[in-house]
């Protein structure tokens, strides 16, 4: 079981929709995927279509230990299960931050799944805090999706201190699986420019399949549905099913 | 004096984009401007060419009134000047968390003002955390950017909700100033269907005018310049010099 977190603090560089199409790419492929919403804005819940501000019990319930992990998931279609999101969500820095090991609220949660699914996709929020925390104490993979301009390139460096921090005091196991690039269109030099200097810093680290700009995977969300769902032939798609084999392509290496 | 916090918990809608560039059209116009960056990720700071990681002092040390206001300040350009962030601002949620009248911090050090300038922009992170919180009880208006795209949409009504909760509690004076449409490109339905959304539920909250999506918007920050002293002949240069008349205009009804 590979449980991947995908972070960036940087604001709208494309975490929900990799999470997702990852995902519904992996499911397509056979694997059996769980994805996990650990964005208090709850943007992957309601982009798959599930109404955050209706559920009873959501990914709070599991961290507060108020509910059994099997009562939070949600099958949502095949092989691809969610453990969903909603606005209470943004009550948890504060309320969790004076329980003793804090950090490891999702992980030992995880621990609890009756049956392995292939992989684990976690969004989480724009910010490096509990919730964050959390996913990279429960994972052994971090992606970085990276939107190739100026302004995302700038939080990387502490981006991978932060990583390196929680690998030496939380979790030994975590490591580096990959950057992808997101939004790229060829036409603009700055989009070739950005991914020359990530190739640059971080070799085969990134990922050599780019998701390029396409308007499709902005629309998909407004309908409740995956890029697969949605228009299953379009450039977002193609990309997405091209990240995936590569993703597992990397992990049989 | 007009104090605008410019908010959205959504990431990548353009929240520094639009401080900065709002910030140099009213300079631009002969305002005296004040920017303020009270995002850990300093995005305005490195945006315009300042070194956030080699300061001595930025706005954290601001909040923990170790600091007086003039020593802050920076001079970026004629009316154009800057508070500076750094990444050291990330510890400010823990550490004022047991501070009392904590959400207050800001808008106290505001008052030591020597002399007041015409416009104050405070550039947010994309949270509705403490360092958000204090935005909001220095302000009297509140900006949203919104990036005209499904997932934006969807935490309006939770930040707005936050407002009203902040009017009734910690600041009677702060209204809903605007809801400026960002990255909007004429040619996606989606954009278009968003604006009219945007419309139906805010009527004249919406400023007419729209900010094209524009490469050289991205660009800019790369080099450490805003709009006009990077394109100043750009599509993006020409729309944010008609939103900052259309919000003199407004100032001025
Ligand atoms: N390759 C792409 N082409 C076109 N639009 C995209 C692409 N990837 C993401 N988007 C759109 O860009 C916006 C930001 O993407 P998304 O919400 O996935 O980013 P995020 O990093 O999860 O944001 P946040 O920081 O708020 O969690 C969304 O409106 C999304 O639909
Ligand atoms: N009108 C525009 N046209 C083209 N690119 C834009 C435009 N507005 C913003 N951008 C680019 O989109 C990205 C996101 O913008 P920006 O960083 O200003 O958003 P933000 O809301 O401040 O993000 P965060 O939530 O991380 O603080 C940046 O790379 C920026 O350069
Ligand atoms: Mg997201
Ligand atoms: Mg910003």
């Amino acid at each position: 079981m590979k449980t991947i977190a995908l972070i960036n603090q940087k604001g709208g560089v494309g975490k929900t929709t990799t999470t997702i199409n990852l995902g519904a790419g992996l499911a397509e492929l056979g694997h059996e995927v769980l994805l996990i919403d650990l964005d208090p804005q709850a943007h992957l819940t309601y982009a798959l279509g599930l109404p955050a501000h209706e559920l009873d019990v959501t990914v709070y319930d599991l961290l507060k230990e108020e509910t059994p992990l099997k009562e939070v998931i949600v099958e949502r279609a095949e092989n691809l299960r969610v453990i969903p999101s909603s606005l209470n969500l943004s009550g948890a820095e504060m309320a969790l931050s004076s329980v003793a090991g804090r950090e490891f609220l999702l992980k030992e949660a995880l621990e609890t799944l009756a049956h392995e699914p292939g992989y684990i996709l976690i969004d989480c929020p724009p910010s490096l805090g509990l919730l964050t925390i959390n996913a990279l104490t429960a994972a052994n993979e971090v992606y970085i999706p990276v939107q190739t301009e100026f302004l995302a390139l700038q939080g990387m460096s502490s981006l991978i201190q932060t990583v390196e921090v929680i690998q030496k005091r939380l979790n030994r196991e975590l490591a580096l699986g990959g950057i992808i690039a997101t939004r790229y269109d060829n036409r603009k030099t700055l989009n070739r420019e950005v991914v020359e200097k990530i190739r640059e810093y971080f070799g085969d680290k990134l990922f050599r399949t780019v998701i390029r700009d396409n308007v499709s995977l902005a629309e998909a969300p407004g309908h409740g549905q995956t890029i697969f769902e949605y228009r299953a032939r379009s450039n977002g798609a193609k990309d997405f099913r091209a990240v995936c084999a590569e993703m597992v392509e990397r992990a049989e290496k």
